[in-house]
């Protein structure tokens, strides 16, 4: 694909197949085409090359305009984790504790989703798995009251870090996210000078959906940044430029992978290298 | 909605006299970004597009009173061409049990879809067999075997360390409980990893199933065509379950995977409990991606 020498209107169809196949939406692709079309007016642009570099710089250009600024390493920070459902959020909280046990942070778990079948032992195995202390209650409990004693514990016992897993729940209900506010208080009452980062997980796999779910999270939890995981597969996630075109959330770390270890910082000039390699 | 853009399209339209080819352009540039923005794969709309335009370009559309309404329709019936009718039937064995197999990306949902599966089966006055087939993640056994507790279904859990063989078990188990069906809850799997798929190949020669459903999120986007072909071509699918349809998706991924599978979508989950499973409405799934 993209390898024809000259640019031609087929030429720009093929880009714009390249970002609508990768996910990137209707609207932020004819944003960049857009952009795209006035710089070869512009700088009398040519070489199919030139332009294919042009637009991986367009797309660079939005990344480094809304940047997450995590670090995995921080000491006193509480992470609230949170998404719809099978995302990978249970999975990337024992991947963020791995890295900091590693990096010698005393780092708790907080098992509160309470609902869904077996999502406690879950939790526990990889808790278990990592040698890290898993606070939890009984299937059913109230996942506030999970959230409450996880950050007393925290206090209690002197950790640095918190990772609180909530349950999947669609953007759409309007019970589970009252819920959620609710958990968030908890949290916030209990930081102890601690930070809260609230860290909205999405699949790869999802296509513009993912835009609303960034929305409505953001407005009930105040998500600052999102974790994109299951790029190990054929999916692209345009959708983390259109994110950042539209919603402004940035992408601060991904999820490569279904081992404890397959957890990365987001690097803008690698995902633009996959996409359009 | 796309009804209401079209209608503006064609009204601004109206003021020059008789619509051009170039008129019914405009359109389907309306329909294409309606069908992209609901997540319908770039191939399969490029498809489709030319599909309706083959039929749009002709007298029905360039002498018609009412040319948005003609293009709805067009495109309605094209839709429901490719969807195909309601079609829920599960096949049956010549001999039980039946078996049944849940294969699909990780975190589509397919231990759930188990349980909601062998839930509307009991229903049904079948007698079922859940197998925990998924040996990899934490607590899937667990998971499956407390939603058989909830439903009141047995689940076998075998000893073997491989999922091949606990199928192979399970599917005996079922046959020595005279029981209708067997449900494999397989492991989530990338459909590019080899050694995994070729484990689905490998369960699917031990117990020869008359069902290989893959199970798919409704928010998936472009990448379901990939999934669906590639599970397709290397399993055979006998159809589909579309899962967490009780989202504000638009399900652009159901048209994918029927478009390039041809397997009939049959059931659909909305929502987190066991009950909330339905046979599949193709024309449901057209309202929503026409938005
Ligand atoms: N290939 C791949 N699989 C992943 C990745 N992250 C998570 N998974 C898998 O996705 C599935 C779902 O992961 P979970 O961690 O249970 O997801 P969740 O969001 O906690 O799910 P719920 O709590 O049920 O909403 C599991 O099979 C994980 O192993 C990833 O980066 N790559
Ligand atoms: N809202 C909603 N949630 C669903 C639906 N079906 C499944 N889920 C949820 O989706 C999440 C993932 O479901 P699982 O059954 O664990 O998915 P899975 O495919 O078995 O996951 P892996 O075994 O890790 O590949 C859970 O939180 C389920 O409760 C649905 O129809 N609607
Ligand atoms: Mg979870
Ligand atoms: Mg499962």
């Amino acid at each position: 694909l993209l390898r024809r020498g000259k640019v031609d209107e087929e030429f720009f169809a093929e880009l714009e197949a390249v970002l609508l196949q990768a996910d990137v939406g209707p609207a932020t692709t004819e944003k960049l085409l857009g952009r795209l079309k006035e710089r070869v007016a512009r700088e009398r642009l040519v070489e199919a090359e030139v332009l294919k570099e042009a637009l991986a710089t367009e797309v660079l250009a939005l990344f480094s305009s809304c940047r997450a600024d995590l670090d995995l390493s921080a000491r006193g920070v509480v992470y609230l984790v949170v998404g719809v459902n099978g995302v990978g959020k249970t999975t990337t909280a024992a991947k963020m504790a791995a890295h900091m046990r590693k990096e010698g942070i005393g780092v708790l778990l907080v098992a509160a989703d309470t609902f869904r079948a077996a999502a406690i032992e879950q939790l526990e195995t990889w808790g278990a798995r990592l040698g890290v202390e898993v606070i939890r209650h009984g299937p059913g409990a109230d996942p506030a009251a999970v959230a409450f004693d996880g950050l007393a514990a925290a206090r209690a016992r002197g950790y640095e870090n918190v990772i609180v897993d909530t349950a999947g729940r669609l953007h759409t209900k309007a019970n589970l996210l009252e819920e959620l506010r609710k958990v968030r208080r908890v949290v916030e009452a209990g930081l102890d000078g601690r930070r809260l980062c609230s860290l909205l997980v999405l699949d790869a796999t999802t296509g513009q959906n993912a835009l609303h779910q960034a929305q409505v999270f953001r407005e009930v939890v105040g998500t600052g940044a999102a974790v994109l995981t299951k790029l190990d597969g054929t999916a692209k996630g345009g959708v983390a430029i259109a994110l950042v075109d539209r919603i402004g959330l940035p992408i601060a770390l991904v999820g490569v992978g279904e081992g404890i270890e397959d957890l990365r910082e987001f690097v803008p000039e690698e995902f633009v290298a996959a996409l359009f390699g | 909605s796309l009804s209401e853009r079209l209608q503006e399209i064609f009204r601004r339209l109206r003021g020059k006299g008789r619509l051009s080819e170039a008129d019914v352009d405009a359109a389907l540039r309306e329909v294409r970004l309606a069908f992209l923005e609901a997540d319908v794969n770039y191939l399969v709309v490029k498809d489709f597009i030319a599909r309706v335009r083959a039929r749009a370009v002709g007298k029905e559309i360039l002498e018609s009173l009412t040319p948005a309404q003609q293009v709805i329709k067009i495109v309605h019936e094209e839709l429901t061409t490719i969807m195909g009718r309601a079609e829920a039937k599960l096949d049956r064995a010549a001999v039980p049990p039946s078996t049944v197999m849940l294969v699909g990306l990780q975190g589509s949902g397919k231990t759930t879809t188990a349980g909601k599966l062998g839930l509307y089966l009991r229903k049904q006055g079948r007698g079922v067999l859940l197998v925990a087939a998924d040996l990899r993640r934490p607590a899937a056994v667990k998971q499956l075997q407390v939603l058989g507790e909830d439903i009141g279904l047995p689940v076998y859990v075998g000893t073997a360390r491989d999922p091949v063989a606990v199928c192979r078990e399970g599917v005996a188990e079922a046959g020595r409980r005279g029981l209708d069906y067997v449900l494999l809850d397989t492991a989530g799997r990338l459909h590019v990893d080899e050694e995994l798929m070729a484990e689905l190949e490998e369960i699917k020669a031990a117990v020869r199933p008359v069902e290989i459903l893959l199970v798919a999120d409704a928010m998936t986007g472009q990448d379901a065509v990939n999934v669906a072909k590639t599970f397709h071509e290397r399993l055979g699918l006998t159809g589909a379950i579309l899962t967490k349809l009780d989202s504000d998706t638009r399900g652009g991924a159901a048209l994918s995977i029927r478009a390039v599978t041809g397997a009939p979508i049959k059931f659909a989950g909305v929502g987190e409990k066991l009950e909330q499973f339905e046979v599949f409405h193709p024309e449901r799934i057209a309202a929503r991606i026409l938005g």
